[in-house]
């Protein structure tokens, strides 16, 4: 049975896709055959693995899907993004839940196969992150430690509420990671205290440093894992992947 | 004659909210009439000056503006953000360019008066930052120094002349900003390099450090140059203000 993650908030440069692309790399290493989907159109998850976005997306010209999945030398397979102006604009225009619904029974069927998969969102609550919410069972939310992160956190549930009771099959259960926790700052401490006050278990153990090294490897086309693999960010990374792996 | 500012790009989390209300903050200190407007559906702008979002968009109920344009103890005017799910929906999907031109035309003839308005995006080029790119005669791109930066300018810059060649008067000038500038670290130059050889004069000389006051200053619902007149994010905020104010 394949676990389909769903990496989502509204809220923009929370690390989204840094958390879909060290997750990814992670649960790889492991030993898990790993499908990585770039479903935002600025295709930072494409480039993040020094790919190149492709020119038309297969959900719009109908090719098969296998075909667009590059390989990586990390064990990850990688359904790259399109900025094709035009794909972009159909695939968010598609409001009406039949179409959503037919788009995510199609990408269901074409990625049968792998253990595990990570879709990476846009920073927006339409209808690409609608119907990767309704392919996934599971969704992973990274929150900021900062003062916006809170507000977003309660709305980003409200819409995970709602378009999970349009589909028939129930979402297993929801996760929050807490990024870029930098402990020399009073706010971070207080942030996370406030996150885990209000909404207790669904809180991960686990939170992520803030650490250069993040924006070294994706210059490098790497995630921190294969790039600093003894770096506080990849051990953090890593010790999230367990703990994600544990949650059944 | 109003100047109308679009803070905009599709990469979330890189100081659109922020530069906006700064400026907004700046202007209003040199003795500007100044409008702030909250297009994004997370209503960050209008939570960042400790207002509450209107419960329903005056752009979908048709009801005038002005009646929902609130005021601040810091000579700044707001038009907050709607979190009305069904009215985000709805703004979200006006495609036809007609549609949009009809809400444009509104939005000039509603907020005639002001000296300067800023419109503050969501992190997305879809029907709200395109409107909004259309209501508006200068466009203000604020970039991070980061990896991932670069890679969406070039994108943001593509669409911004996409969306402006379907309009009639033209865009008078974008500027791009640099954010969050970490000078300790190695990757800040080298970005900063790469974006001033590549985009020459368009990038302003001010750029924004990294500076914790931000993220203080919106917990106590202010801006930063309220909240820290005599911070280096403050005076740098100032500066790009008075830059901004020259280029004519
Ligand atoms: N823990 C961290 N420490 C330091 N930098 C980080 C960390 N996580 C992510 N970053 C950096 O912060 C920036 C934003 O992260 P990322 O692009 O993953 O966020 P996102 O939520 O996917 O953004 P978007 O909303 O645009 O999709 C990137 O440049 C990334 O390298
Ligand atoms: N120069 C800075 N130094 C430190 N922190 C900053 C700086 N500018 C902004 N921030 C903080 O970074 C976070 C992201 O900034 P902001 O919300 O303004 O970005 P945005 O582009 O509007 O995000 P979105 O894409 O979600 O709309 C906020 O918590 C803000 O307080
Ligand atoms: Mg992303
Ligand atoms: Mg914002």
């Amino acid at each position: 049975m394949t676990r389909t993650f769903c990496i989502a908030n509204q809220k923009g440069g929370v690390g989204k896709t840094t958390t879909a692309i060290s997750l990814a790399a992670g649960f790889a290493r492991a030993g898990s055959s790993v499908l990585l989907v770039d479903f935002d159109p600025q295709c930072n998850a494409t480039n993040g693995l020094c790919l190149l976005p492709s020119s038309r997306h297969p959900l719009v010209t109908g090719e098969p899907i296998r075909h667009t999945i590059q390989k990586t030398p990390y064990g990850i397979d990688v359904l790259p993004g399109s900025r094709n102006f035009g794909d972009v604009e159909r695939l968010t225009s598609v409001r009406e839940p039949r179409k959503i619904e037919q788009m995510t029974l199609r990408l269901m069927r074409e990625t049968r196969g792998y253990d595990h998969i990570f879709i990476d969102c846009p920073p927006s609550v339409g209808p690409l992150t609608q119907s990767s919410l309704a392919w996934s069972n599971e969704v992973i939310i990274p929150v900021q430690c900062e003062y916006f992160a809170m507000e977003g956190l309660v709305q980003m549930l409200e819409v995970i509420v709602k378009v999970m009771s349009r589909r028939s099959k129930a979402l297993e259960y929801a996760g929050v990671v807490l990024t870029m926790c930098d402990r020399s700052l009073e706010l971070t401490g207080e942030v996370e205290e406030d996150v885990r006050e209000k909404f207790g278990d669904v809180v991960f153990r686990t939170t992520i440093p803030r650490d250069v090294s993040f924006t070294e490897a994706s210059s490098h086309g790497k995630s921190i894992i294969d790039y600093a693999p003894r770096s506080r960010g990849a051990r953090a990374y890593i010790e999230l992947s367990l703990e994600v792996l544990d949650r059944v």
